[in-house]
């Protein structure tokens, strides 16, 4: 089973 | 003040068609250099990043950094008053609340104005970083979209394989599965798939059809698009705005559980 990553947690805030 | 020239409706038109459906409200940022954008979808899975140099467009100026916050869907259907060859100005004033549009008929015999209230919008502003992608696909944009529409015919997510031998886009559902291969062939052979992959490794990452199917609404700015992976980074998805600029989209990967 796969789950969708947030996008935030790649790119720096 | 802020105000730029588009010869054409059509490229705000095929702009605004290739966010409005990720993104409800957003800054355009507006400085010296042009106009850029940059916006999450509201689950935070993606995020659109629009750049228009002002000095590819018809005429240009901007003396100081603005932020429009503006309603994508309102900004559309005030694009929609516009026939696709009206010369096109948008324009605000420093602290304006509002933006204005004019569109001229190519006979230069009709100008219709419009103007579209401004929002605050608190918006986060990510980093992106330089990123040296494993892979990077260039290939027809119709054809990518189409490969979009036929396997979300089958499933819910895309398992994009590039190797050596090409690109394969694979999906799985409740009733079946289905698999979409092209091979890198530098050929020009007319009804070749016509794609060129630069690859340093070969990746597997798996990712929702539902954000490429948005993704794919930017088709009509570009012939071709170029997609670029590398492992456990986001997807990146770029169609070039002729000379003027570029859209892309980053879309997370579907990780395991």
């Amino acid at each position: 089973k796969k789950k969708q990553a947030s996008i935030a947690n790649f790119f720096k805030k | 003040m802020f105000e730029a020239t588009f010869n054409q409706a059509s490229i705000l038109k095929q702009v605004l068609e290739a966010t409005k459906d990720l993104v409800n409200d957003a800054n355009w940022d507006c400085s010296a250099e042009g106009i850029a954008l940059q916006a999450m979808d509201s689950s935070h899975v993606s995020l659109v990043s629009l750049s228009l140099r002002g000095d590819e467009l018809a005429s240009y100026r901007c003396e100081n950094q603005i932020s429009l916050g503006i309603n994508m869907n309102t900004m559309t259907k005030i694009l929609k008053c516009a026939e696709n060859n009206d010369r096109t100005i948008i324009r605000a004033d420093d602290d304006a609340d509002v933006m204005v549009f004019v569109f001229e008929s190519e006979g230069r015999d009709k100008t219709s104005k419009y103007e579209m209230k401004l929002m605050d919008i608190d918006s986060e502003h990510l980093g992106i970083p330089e990123q040296e992608y494993s892979a990077t696909v260039q290939m027809s944009s119709k054809e990518f979209s189409r490969i979009v529409r036929d396997l979300s015919t089958i499933g819910e997510n895309v398992e994009i394989t590039v190797d050596k031998e090409g690109i394969t886009f694979g999906a799985k559902g409740e009733s079946g599965s289905g698999t979409v291969s092209l091979k890198s062939n530098p050929s020009v052979d007319e009804g070749s798939s016509n794609i060129t992959i630069d690859l340093t490794d070969s990746v597997k990452l798996n990712f929702a059809l539902r954000y490429l199917t948005f993704f794919t609404k930017a088709a009509p700015l570009s012939d071709n698009v170029s997609l670029s992976l590398s492992a456990d980074v986001p997807l990146m998805v770029e169609y070039a705005i002729g000379d003027v600029g570029f859209i892309r989209y980053y879309l997370a990967p579907k990780i395991d559980d």
